[in-house]
């Protein structure tokens, strides 16, 4: 498996840090409506780079920052999203074992990636991704309610997930 | 390209009459392009018949066939540009317990190398994970948990409380 | 006119409030004009509270809350403008099992002197029904038949086939 | 109860005349994918008078009449809905006990609408419906995959559920 694990802190719903690991094939992800599943499959889509505050069911950037309800308590200085992903199949010499790509945004609007634990830029992170098979464009990801969408009515639309095959 | 466009979607187009083929023995489904001399701007169409019914427009499927199609269309492009893992939030919402299990049976039996993730309230879904993650808001209080589950040996209390069960 | 139009608005509005707190105890629903000053362009605005959480914008709700927030909406409206029958298609597919309960708790308790008409995969639905129908299409040609169903006097074997279970 | 049954022939999936009585409160619908449930909730919508073939899920009114799968068999000659409306509490001296209403459609595209028999204009039978409770408007028909709809994001379309009311 490429995907080891998935570490959520402060992001949206999860205010305490939250390791998923993902260790078999097929891993299930189960619990009671409105507890946090599909916050966890956002956390994907962000750290995989997805720009848009909307793909993420936000209205702003600063929604992905753990907001407590009805004020009892502070609202995390930053939402966190870092997946390890396994390395030892690579091609490059000299090249780490496992990659740990961390996003962190913080109140002040500010977005910083970290490779390794030392900031990196978006363009480096996602060319490795993208070699290591991971991808928005892969359709690697799915959300809620939208695979009805996927069939969507209009010819043109469906084209565009074949180009990014291309 | 539109050279590079073309082969990868007459790869695509072989998968999904497999794919489709193989989930439905006795039906068929074909994609084609809207306007084949002009493939860049062209739409994709889809066209399938399930196993004893006639050939139907996309609007006159059930809410589950559409599913079913949007499932195979997804397996078919997976086939065409694997990505490492793939995220599913409640793609079998729609589907009955026969559908499910053969969308199940197929995702294990053609994709038995790559993770998937799957967000799902079906017990038929549960079961068949490697690694179970319960979600909750214990205490209500807003705040995302994590609880792993082993679904074999848990006692149903336990189980219920963790899928939002009665 | 918008005489009319603002006093039954009124009546929804207050029919929401009690039917969210209803369903959901300690949290709150409130419907009201964006633009109160001319209410017959005006949008209407859904505010909601779950228990325990703080106020979200719609988008940040999870699929089963709003469809949660719809339905107590739909109950609102209901009870605003009477119709002698009410036909459900689905509308539970997102809930987990307590909400799908607290649903039907509060359909059979608060219009028991109405006829509604659900279609459903749920069992917990199936079970709350006062007459089963099934329908099929037997021989798999295409023809949709129609059995009535004693859920309660049924072999296993036979209600499985009737509601596409495994 | 005020709607005491329902008949399909030719409509749709459903080639052979099928009754389903509502004896009870609450009745449930079951079935496989594709079965033909939500052809149920078409006829529903189609004999209260909803004028457009999109709403039925059809994109011409030549769509609702029953065509063979792969042409094994004649298509029907026409589509017709018929329902039965208990009016033993009415006002009106003289009315019937009981109201038969039928909607037909014929290959040729004539829409014939009667009433207890007698050929009736739309007109007519929209009156008598909307006194008994019976409507497009008042709500009564929620179809499948349409309750998220239902707080569609953009607040001016769900003022037009409002508006019926008033
Ligand atoms: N920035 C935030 N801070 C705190 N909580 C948040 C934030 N954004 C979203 N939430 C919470 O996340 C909840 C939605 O969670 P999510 O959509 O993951 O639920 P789910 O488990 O997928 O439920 P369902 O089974 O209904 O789909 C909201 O109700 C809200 O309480
Ligand atoms: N004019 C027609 N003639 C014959 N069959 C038709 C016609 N129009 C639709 N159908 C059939 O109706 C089927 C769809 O039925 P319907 O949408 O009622 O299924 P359903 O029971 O609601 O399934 P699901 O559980 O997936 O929602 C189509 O697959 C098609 O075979
Ligand atoms: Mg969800
Ligand atoms: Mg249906």
């Amino acid at each position: 498996e490429v995907l080891k694990e998935i570490a959520l802190e402060g992001f949206k719903s999860f205010r305490d840090k939250t390791v998923f690991k993902f260790d078999g094939l097929l891993t299930g992800v189960v619990g009671p409506n409105g507890s946090g599943k599909s916050n966890v499959v956002d956390a994907i889509k962000w750290i995989l780079g997805d720009p848009s505050p909307r793909s993420i069911r936000a209205q702003t950037g600063l929604e992905a920052i753990y907001r407590p309800a009805n004020g009892n308590g502070d609202s995390a200085g930053f939402a966190s999203v870092a997946i390890k992903i396994d390395n030892t199949e690579t091609e490059i010499e000299g090249e780490p074992t496992e990659w740990e790509i961390e996003r962190r945004y913080y109140k002040s609007g500010e977005s910083v990636y970290t490779l390794n634990g030392k900031t990196a830029r978006l363009k480096d992170i996602r060319a490795i991704m993208a070699r290591k098979g991971f991808g928005l464009g892969s359709l690697s990801v799915v959300g809620q309610g939208e695979i009805d969408g996927f069939l969507s009515l209009v010819p043109g639309d469906r084209r565009l997930v074949f180009e990014d095959l291309a | 390209s539109e050279k590079a466009f073309v082969s990868t979607f007459n790869v695509a187009k072989e998968k999904f009459a497999a794919t489709f083929g193989a989930l439905f023995p006795g039906g068929s489904g074909e994609l084609g392009l809207t306007e084949p001399e002009n493939p860049l701007d062209s739409g994709i169409d889809v066209r399938v018949r399930f196993p004893g019914k006639g050939e139907l427009d996309l609007l006159q499927f059930s809410g589950g066939e559409r599913s079913l199609i949007a499932l195979a269309l997804l397996f078919a492009i997976l086939k065409v540009k694997p990505s490492s893992f793939t995220v599913l939030d409640e793609v079998e919402a729609a589907l009955d317990d026969v559908n499910t299990q053969k969308f199940l049976d197929y995702l294990g039996k053609e994709f038995s190398d790559r993770q998937f993730i799957l967000i799902t309230h079906n017990k038929i879904t549960m079961e068949r994970a490697d690694r179970l993650y319960g979600v909750t808001m214990r205490g209500g209080g807003g705040v995302s948990q994590v609880v792993s589950v082993d679904f074999k040996n848990l006692k149903q209390d336990e189980v219920d409380e963790l899928i939002g069960a009665a």
